[in-house]
C-alpha cells in the first residue's frame, strides 16, 4: 500500500496502531487509516495538537464554533470514555465503530440509551426528556406550548415506560426502540462504509502493508 | 408530521447535534 512515511503520526497523543484498532472494531485497517485523516482534519480546526477538543467536535458538526448544543456535547462526553475532556484517536475510532452499519444492534441500543440518560443514573427520566425537547426547540424554529410538550411526554412515557414507574430503564428502552426502529437511525452512519473513498489520501500515509490490511 | 403524532425521542432525534454525518462533510 502507501509508502510515503507520515510525519510524526506516532507522536499524536493516544495514537494507536491501526492493526490493533481494526482488530477491536468493525473497521478494516484501511478504514482506520482513512479515519485518521478525518481525525486530523477535525482535530486541527481550532488548535493543532493531535487531539479533538469539544470546541472542534462541535465545529465539525455545526461548522460554527460559537454554537453550544446539548446533544453534541453529550455525544462528545460519551466518546470521551476516559473522561479526559478531549478525544484521542483511539477514543474516536472505538466510538465511531458503534455507528458503523455493521455494528451490533445491541451496541447501538445501549449507546442511544446512554445518550438520553443525561445524568447517568441508569434511567431516562421525564425531566431529562423534557430538557432535551426544550433544547431541540431552542435550536429550531419550532415552537410548542408547555402543555403540548407535556402531552408529548405523557404519550411517550405511556408507550415506553411499560412498568409506569416514571422512568425508562434499559430493558424498556430496548423494547421501545425495537417497536420504533426509526429512533436508531441516528446510530448508523452509512458514510462509514465508504470512509476510504471519502478520505483516499490515507493511502499516501499508510504505514501498514497491504497484506496486513 | 405534526409533533403530537410523534413521540419525544422522534422529535429529539431531529437535532442537528445528533446528526454525526456532518462530521464527514468537508
Amino acid at each position: 500500500m502507501g509508502c510515503v512515511p507520515s510525519k510524526g503520526r506516532r507522536q499524536f497523543p493516544g495514537y494507536e496502531d491501526p492493526v490493533f484498532l481494526a482488530a477491536q472494531t468493525t473497521f478494516s485497517v484501511s478504514e482506520v487509516e482513512a479515519l485518521f485523516e478525518l481525525f486530523k482534519s477535525i482535530g486541527s480546526s481550532v488548535i493543532d495538537e493531535g487531539i479533538i477538543n469539544k470546541e472542534e467536535f462541535v465545529l465539525a458538526l455545526f461548522k460554527n464554533r460559537k454554537k453550544e448544543n446539548l446533544f453534541a456535547s453529550r455525544i462528545f462526553d460519551l466518546f470521551d470514555v476516559k473522561h479526559k475532556g478531549v478525544l484521542d484517536f483511539g477514543d474516536f475510532v472505538r466510538a465511531l465503530h458503534i455507528f458503523h452499519p455493521s455494528a451490533p444492534l445491541e451496541d447501538k441500543i445501549v449507546f442511544s440509551f446512554k445518550l438520553y440518560d443525561l445524568d447517568n443514573t441508569g434511567f431516562i427520566e421525564r425531566q431529562e426528556v423534557k430538557l432535551m425537547l426544550l433544547a431541540l426547540l431552542g435550536e429550531s424554529e419550532m415552537k410548542l406550548a408547555d402543555e403540548t410538550i407535556e402531552a408529548i411526554l405523557d404519550k411517550t412515557f405511556l408507550e415506553a415506560d411499560t412498568n409506569q414507574d416514571g422512568k425508562i430503564d434499559l430493558s424498556e428502552w430496548h423494547s421501545f426502540v425495537l417497536k420504533n426502529p426509526s429512533l436508531l437511525r441516528i446510530m448508523t452512519l452509512p458514510y462509514l462504509r465508504d470512509i476510504t473513498t471519502a478520505f483516499p489520501s490515507f493511502v499516501f500515509y499508510s504505514e501498514v502493508d497491504e497484506a496486513a490490511a | 408530521a405534526a409533533p403530537l403524532t410523534m413521540n419525544a425521542f422522534e422529535l429529539i432525534s431531529k437535532s442537528q447535534g445528533l446528526n454525526l454525518s456532518s462530521l464527514f462533510e468537508k
